[in-house]
C-alpha cells in the first residue's frame, strides 16, 4: 500500500547515484 | 520521533524511521511530495528569519502527522560547524545549499536498501530534478537557459520542464513540484495528502509490528 515498484539497473559511473556519492 | 508529551503516539516521524520501518526506499510520489512540502516549510522559515541549515541526512527531516514536512532544527549534524551567522544573525548558509542537502537526502531515500552496483531507474522528470536541487548537472551547453521561476507565469508548461537547467530557490523546487502534476493548483493539497498519508501508513505499520513483537 503507497508503495510502488522500481527497475534496477547496473549502476553506471555516469548516472546519478555516482554523481550524489561523489557529493557526499 | 518527536512524540507526545503524554507519551501516546509521536506526531512528527523521521524520514529515516520511515525508511527502517518499511526497509525500503520511499516512492517517487512520495519524494515529489517530501520536496515540495520541506520547500514549503523552509520558505516559511526564512520568512521568519529563522537561521539556515543543511540536512546532514534523513533523521533530521520529520514527517508530521498533518502532512507538512520540516528540518530538524540543529540539522547541521555533529560533523559540521555552525554556520557562520551575519547581522540579525541570519545564517549565511545559503539556500541553493540546504536545497543541495535535500536533494542528496531524497535521492538516498529513493536509492534506500539498494546495492553500490545497483542503480534505481528513475523517471526522468524526477531525476532531473534531484539532478538540479544536487547540483549534479553536467554543463553541456545545451541545456543552458535556466529556470526562471519568476512571475510571468508557466505559459507553456512543457517548455519550462524542458528549460530546467538551474534551481536557485526553494519556490524553484516547489514549482517544478506542481508542474508534475496534472494540475498545479492542486498541489499544496495534493502533495500534503500524500505526506499525511506516509504518516499515517507508518504509523498503522508501526503498531502491527509492535503488536506482532
Amino acid at each position: 500500500k503507497g508503495k510502488s515498484l522500481y527497475k534496477i539497473k547496473p549502476r553506471h559511473d555516469s548516472g546519478i547515484k555516482a554523481k550524489i556519492s561523489m557529493k557526499t | 520521533a518527536a512524540g507526545g508529551e503524554d507519551g501516546g503516539p509521536p506526531d512528527a516521524l523521521s524520514l529515516e524511521e520511515i525508511l527502517r520501518l518499511y526497509n525500503q526506499p520511499i516512492n517517487e510520489e512520495q519524494a515529489w511530495a517530501v520536496c515540495y512540502q520541506c520547500c514549503g516549510s523552509l520558505r516559511a522559515a526564512d520568512a521568519r528569519r529563522r537561521p539556515r541549515r543543511r540536512a546532514a541526512s534523513a533523521a533530521h527531516i520529520r514527517v508530521w502527522r498533518d502532512g507538512t514536512v520540516t528540518l530538524a532544527p540543529g540539522a547541521g549534524g555533529a560533523e559540521e560547524p555552525p554556520p557562520a551567522t551575519g547581522k540579525l544573525g541570519y545564517s549565511q548558509c545559503t539556500e541553493t545549499e540546504v536545497i543541495e542537502s535535500l536533494g542528496i537526502i531524497i535521492y538516498k531515500a529513493l536509492d534506500y536498501g539498494l546495492k553500490e552496483n545497483e542503480e534505481r531507474e528513475l523517471s526522468p522528470p524526477l531525476e532531473q530534478l534531484i539532478d538540479h536541487m544536487a547540483n549534479t548537472v553536467e554543463a553541456d551547453g545545451s541545456n543552458d537557459e535556466g529556470y526562471e521561476a519568476a512571475d510571468e507565469g508557466m505559459e507553456d508548461e512543457d517548455e519550462d520542464r524542458r528549460k530546467v537547467s538551474a534551481i536557485r530557490s526553494y519556490r524553484d523546487v516547489m514549482k517544478l513540484c506542481a508542474a508534475h502534476l496534472p494540475t498545479e493548483s492542486e498541489a499544496p493539497n495534493h502533495y500534503q495528502a500524500v505526506c499525511r498519508a506516509l504518516f499515517a501508513e507508518t504509523m498503522e505499520l508501526h503498531t502491527f509490528l509492535t503488536k506482532i513483537k
